[in-house]
């Protein structure tokens, strides 16, 4: 974490799927996310969003929702945190 | 000085007027036009289809100034998930900074409106992104938004500036710049303007942003309207150049548009440079839109400088360039940027040459300056990685330590650019240390990349530290990115005509005045120098007949770009040739001649100094065993006899083991138990009892035969005396028994005869009048405790411990 100060994580995850759209389709309703799409336009990459996990928490998530994390067709997987930006 | 040009309508914007930073109307003050903006605008280009977005906290569409350039395509709302980028309101106007950086880089002019945009018929947008939990997803979808149709993204935002962060741009974001690089505007590469690290904050070092320390980034800083360094800009290696900005007391600020379609001069920091630079961007790509994202990075390298900008570390880089860590390669220039735009050649694919990683760990000793050297050939022997000719050189760390803050990091480059990666942070005492932290500098941008590569680390802690907690360098590696051949033709016209009209040839020294002049001449005549080079030129090209006059040396250079370099055929005393960068190198300052650049590669000294053969250092005083021969200065051998001589090999002032100094002369010693008698030389015996000596008599005795007694040596220990062996002396020494014992054993511990009155019990001598008549009572404990085997305690039933026998 940035500056030794503690992780705030959010509800928002990215994956990385493999299997296209349709798959992490799939994959969100399966594991209780909502699939809010593609990353950009980085290929493979999607925004989930957990609404049953808190907005903001000092703790990374845990729960049954995690097991997304072991399904096969994720190659990747990141617990958003919260960034501290400053304008210049 | 852009003067107003009759010809050239002025804008009814009603602070124009306030725009100092653009042209000279205002008399009475000093001119500061140099970014040549109206020049370019003279010019013809005004940023005309060009796409610029502002990655920031959204944009007022329906600002007057802004309204007719808006572009709703160029933008999007990542914190609200739609496309309408239209800033949160409140009270405090918080989401102001979108709104006044668009204003820079593209308000309307002549509308009557606020300001007049560096591109004022560029089209912008926003991407309302900071408005909300800024996480790794956000950034990415901000930095790849319509990367086909949005040209320049500017960015004036970063990690915080505590002084404690070191962040950058995460996975995910990282993904987005790379695929923005490689496929934005159609494969040209998005460009990404970002403002210098500096968050209004004191005490940070702006390579800890990840952000202006990537490669893909145009990283931008600021100075005020006197060239002097704004309170708030921190020193950074990736800095690439400078604009205006404001942050000065009585210096004048920067006007722009506002929140609630209003105008301001309140907009500060390198957040007002990037949008500007951004705008002068979008002038060069009006000029040639064929531009890549490093072509803009050559084009702005190659056409800033220092102008009047003050820094207390303005160098001069390995081909000529000035830089400073404080404003990069210096102030834009808008003019020179678009005529060297257009007639820009692409440059030759960029190359990665990824170095081996130093995974050797180096202690960190507080106050110590750790160095390590790598040597590399730039993957000379890889074709698709070779780099000749740098651009980025980033420098990957890892160390560990218990107070990050206390760390400073330089890089040098085999031309000996240093750059530093990481000044000092009082406020840091995070224990993180780096971990695979990557380190950027543009500093060596042109250089040769091949050669040694020094990185220096030095811990200099704040506060008093625990000194047992020492910092690690673990590992680090060298990432070198350039290109193979020079970057063509525009290397050719590299000391460019605004560069030469901007430095005022008072400043210069006469011989580079004279030499821009003949560059000038030659340049308006465009003629070629076709006569015959100096054989030191080899077969490379020339500009002249003499030896400085090479573009290249055959054999090594001399000298330095400031001083005025040649080609020579071998390096004149007090240097050595490299003979992988052909070039003279300074020997160590003892050395007269020297084969490298230590102390220890010295052939011949300099004067006051003697060449010792065995360590071939020169040094000032010749080692044990040595003596300084004054003719050739060197440290020659003394006699093999002599432990010491001087000025000659056999004017001896100490001798080895076993042979003695007769007139500086060493002879063999006589044997154990004689003495040498120097006239005539003869061996005598020592006294008697007397294993060696250095004379006749009593005192001259330096070793007993058996005993020495008093410092005397005798045949034995008398009464009251043993002979107690003492290690490391062939003979023993005399020491008194116990009291009251007249003799005793070896170990001088257990008596063996007392004295008159005295009893011996046990090894010891007890008053034979003591203890006869303890009762029996207590003699019985004193018994069936054992106590007798205590000294102390068997005096009190002496009689009992004589019946325990």
């Amino acid at each position: 974490s940035p500056g030794g100060s503690r992780a705030v994580y959010t509800n928002h995850w990215a994956v990385r799927v493999s299997g296209g759209a349709a798959e992490a389709e799939r994959l969100a309703a399966h594991y209780g996310y909502l699939n809010l799409g593609q990353i950009g336009n980085l290929e493979d990459y999607y925004h989930f969003h957990h609404s049953k996990t808190i907005k903001r928490s000092t703790f990374s998530s845990r729960g049954p929702h995690n097991f997304l994390r072991m399904d096969p067709k994720v190659r990747w997987l990141q617990q958003q945190e919260v960034k501290r930006r400053v304008k210049r | 000085r852009v003067r107003r040009n009759p010809n050239f309508a002025s804008f009814n914007d009603p602070l124009w007027p306030e725009m100092w930073y653009m042209h000279c109307e205002d008399n009475d003050s000093e001119c500061r036009s140099e970014m040549n903006i109206m020049a370019a605008w003279q010019r013809g280009y005004t940023g005309k289809d060009v796409v610029v977005t502002i990655l920031d906290d959204g944009i007022e569409k329906n600002h007057p100034d802004l309204v007719q350039n808006y572009d709703p395509r160029a933008s999007y709302d990542v914190n609200g998930h739609d496309e309408d980028p239209t800033p949160r309101y409140d009270a405090s106007n918080e989401n102001k900074h979108g709104t006044r950086c668009a204003g820079e880089v593209a308000a309307s002019a002549n509308n009557s409106n606020c300001i007049v945009g560096i591109a004022y018929n560029a089209r912008i947008g926003g991407i309302r992104m900071l408005d909300g939990d800024v996480t790794d997803i956000v950034e990415a979808k901000a930095i790849g938004t319509k990367p086909d149709y949005i040209h320049i993204y500017s960015a004036s935002w970063g990690p915080d500036d505590d002084g404690r962060t070191v962040d950058g741009p995460g996975r995910l974001a990282k993904e987005a710049f790379e695929k923005g690089i490689k496929e934005g505007r159609k494969g040209r590469g998005s460009i990404y303007v970002w403002a210098s690290g500096n968050g209004g904050r004191e005490g940070d070092h702006c390579s800890c942003d990840g952000y202006t320390n990537s490669i893909y980034t145009i990283s931008i800083s600021s100075t005020t309207e006197n060239g002097n360094k704004p309170w708030y800009l921190e020193e950074c290696a990736s800095t690439i150049a400078t604009t205006y900005s404001s942050g000065a007391f009585y210096e004048r600020q920067i006007v722009t548009t506002d929140l609630r379609k209003r105008c301001t001069d309140g907009h500060t920091g390198t957040s007002v440079s990037a949008p500007m630079v951004a705008g002068i961007i979008a002038l060069a790509l009006e000029a040639n839109p064929l531009l890549t994202w490093r072509d803009v990075q050559h084009l702005l390298i190659k056409t800033s400088r220092p102008a009047h900008l003050l820094a207390p570390d303005w160098k001069t880089n390995g081909v000529g360039r000035r830089v400073s860590h404080l404003y990069g390669f210096g102030l834009v220039d808008a003019e020179a940027l678009v005529v060297e735009a257009k007639k820009w050649q692409t440059v030759p694919a960029q190359h990665i040459c990824v170095g081996t990683s130093n995974k050797k760990t180096w202690v960190i000793p507080a106050n110590k300056t750790v160095r390590t050297a790598t040597v590399t050939n730039a993957c000379a022997d890889q074709l698709d990685h070779h780099v000749s000719y740098l651009e980025h050189v980033v420098v990957r760390v890892s160390i560990a330590h218990p107070r990050r803050g206390d760390l400073q990091i330089n890089l040098i480059s085999p031309s000996g650019t240093k750059s530093q990666l990481l000044g000092r942070r009082q406020h840091d005492d995070s224990s993180e240390g780096f971990k695979h932290w990557e380190f950027m500098t543009v500093h060596c941008w042109g250089e040769k990349a091949s050669g040694e590569w020094t990185l220096e680390v030095q811990d200099k802690p704040y506060h008093v530290r625990n000194p047992e907690m020492q910092g690690k360098l673990k590992e680090w590696s060298l990432i070198l990115y350039g290109t193979v051949e020079p970057p063509s033709s525009n290397v050719n016209s590299q000391h460019s005509r605004s560069r030469m009209m901007e430095m005022p040839s008072s400043d210069m020294e006469p011989s580079k005045v004279a030499f821009f002049q003949t560059q000038m001449e030659m340049q308006e005549e465009e003629e070629e120098y076709t006569g015959p080079c100096h054989t030191e030129c080899g077969d490379q090209e020339c500009d002249g007949p003499s030896a400085d006059q090479c573009l290249n040396c055959f054999h090594y250079s001399f000298g330095s770009l400031k001083a005025g370099r040649k080609c020579v055929s071998s390096c004149p005393s007090g240097y050595f040739g490299d003979s992988v960068q052909r070039k003279c190198r300074r020997c160590h300052r003892s050395c007269e001649t020297c084969l490298g650049r230590s102390q220890n590669s010295c052939t011949t000294c300099k004067h006051g100094f003697y060449h010792h053969q065995e360590t071939n250092a020169c040094v000032m005083l010749c080692p044990a065993g040595f003596y300084a021969e004054m003719g050739q200065r060197r440290c020659q051998k003394c006699h093999p006899n002599c432990k010491k001589c001087i000025w000659e090999m056999d004017r001896c002032t100490v001798c080895k083991d076993g042979f003695s100094l007769v007139d500086n002369s060493c002879v063999m010693g006589c044997k154990a138990g004689m003495y040498l008698i120097k006239e005539p030389v003869r061996c005598e015996n020592c006294r008697s009892n007397c294993r060696t000596c250095t004379g006749p008599g009593r005192e001259d005795c330096t070793q007993c035969g058996r005993n020495s007694h008093d410092w005397k040596c005798v045949p034995s220990c008398g009464e009251n005396y043993y002979a107690d062996a003492v290690p490391g002396l062939p003979y023993k020494v005399c020491r008194r028994c116990e009291n009251n014992c007249t003799s005793c054993d070896s170990s001088g511990k257990k008596c063996l005869q007392c004295k008159e009155g005295f009893s011996l019990f046990s090894g010891s001598c007890v008053a034979n009048d003591r203890c006869r008549n303890t009762d029996d009572l207590f003699c019985e404990l004193v018994k069936s405790n054992k106590l007798c085997e205590r000294k102390i305690l068997f005096q009190f039933c002496c009689r009992t411990c004589l019946l325990a026998g």
